[in-house]
């Protein structure tokens, strides 16, 4: 309830306010530091689960990453986020990630819009398709680096020491009915038994999406044994929608800005 | 310069041992009296986003200092830390010329960013770097 100001020192400062401000005080109070956020209003995010998923713990790792003398305060928001898993999963944001924060002014993380399980018939292979809207960026800012991360599991029942071979595709094209037309970004292999995030580099596809947004028809992963047999990312440890919150894949893109933002005058 | 005879040295220190009323400039001020405590300096301020009523968008961080400088940029300036040089300048100038000459103003001398971590409209999650943000120390510019 203090909605005085208060000098820091605890003496009132003779032209401040000495009472509870009225309610349209606060509401162009909020209206003068949004203009200082750059927001042109407060977002009105629907955070049914969204709140706790993977994209915002992975982002509080970077923001913890960032902002050291807040530490303690940020520690107290991160604990009481972690503590709502009973997985104390391993670190997010990897060195690499770090390293691409110095570079960056800003940081933004994707949920994943849509994903399709295709099941088709077993001769045609499994494939899953991810899709991300990247056309809320704010004017002016540039993609450094874009990083696709999916989570795998411990595979211990039917694969235990099979070797599988995951491929990152962006869509380029496709018809109803027909199978996508595919860019291979990434092939990679992974072993039954391993366990983390996976970080897949999708700097020149975020590119490609943020300045032609009707070519992002979005991304598709599939696994095969070495034997060339398709099987579903399920089978192979991959965590989709439908896992843990806290696993869940994401797109994360760290941004510079183009031009310095200067506010209008007004 | 060293002075010739002792005399005008003499009257130099009489008259500066005589209450000076008259030379007592309207820009003038006495600098030992209390209103060294309005000398420029950084006042503390937060701004609470809990306050603002915005913890369900903003994740982190709860609010930030946002301080702010205020205070007089007063002659003599070596009572202010950080003064620039130029303020040494305009407070000679404003000496001079009080009414047309306005004194050094009180203004920030270190800023630092802070990163705000937020949701946007879709829940995307954004981390946002913003310079300038905290005044770390004040002075006379």
């Amino acid at each position: 309830g203090s909605n005085y100001l208060f000098d820091g020192n605890n003496e009132v400062h003779p032209s401040f306010v000495h009472r509870r401000l009225r309610t349209h005080e606060k509401r162009e109070m909020q209206k003068e530091i949004l203009s200082i956020l750059g927001l042109p209003h407060r977002p009105r995010p629907h955070l049914s689960h969204g709140k706790y998923n993977s994209a915002p713990l992975f982002m509080m790792d970077l923001y913890n990453t960032i902002s050291n003398e807040e530490k303690n305060e940020v520690d107290g928001i991160l604990d009481q986020y972690k503590s709502m898993f009973t997985t104390q999963g391993p670190p997010l944001a990897t060195f690499q990630d770090s390293a691409f924060l110095n570079d960056a002014d800003m940081v933004m993380s994707f949920v994943n819009l849509v994903e399709y399980d295709r099941e088709l018939s077993p001769e045609r292979h499994h494939h899953k398709e991810f899709k991300f809207n990247l056309s809320q960026i704010p004017e002016g800012e540039a993609v450094t680096a874009a990083e696709f991360r999916i989570y795998k599991e411990c595979v211990s029942r039917s694969f235990r020491n099979e070797t599988f071979l995951l491929s990152v595709y962006q869509v380029v094209g496709g018809r109803p009915g027909r199978d996508a037309d595919l860019f291979l970004l990434e092939s990679r292999r992974l072993w039954a038994a391993e366990e983390g995030w996976l970080e897949f580099d999708i700097t020149a596809t975020s590119n490609v999406w943020v300045m032609s947004p009707d070519h992002n028809l979005g991304l598709q992963i599939s696994v095969e044994t070495l034997s060339g047999q398709s099987i579903s990312s399920k089978d192979a440890g991959l965590v989709g929608r439908d896992g843990a919150i806290e696993r869940q894949p994401f797109m994360v893109a760290f941004f510079k800005v183009g031009e310095v933002h200067v506010r209008s005058p007004r | 310069s060293a002075n010739p005879n002792g005399k005008r040295r003499q009257q130099s220190r009489n008259r500066s041992s005589q209450p000076q009323e008259s030379s007592r400039g309207p820009g003038h001020t006495d600098y030992n009296s209390s209103d060294q405590k309005t000398a420029c300096r950084r006042h503390e301020l937060y701004v609470s986003f809990r306050e603002l009523s915005w913890q369900d968008w903003i994740i982190a961080p709860e609010g930030y200092a946002a301080n702010y400088c205020d205070g007089e940029c007063s002659f003599p300036l070596n009572a202010h830390m950080n003064a620039t040089n130029h303020a040494i300048v305009q407070t000679l100038v404003h000496l001079m010329n009080p009414d047309n000459v306005p004194k050094p103003c009180c203004a920030p001398t270190k800023l630092h960013a802070i990163s705000v971590l937020y949701f946007d409209d879709n829940s995307n999650v954004i981390l946002k770097k913003y310079k300038n943000m905290v005044v770390r120390a004040c002075g006379c510019h």
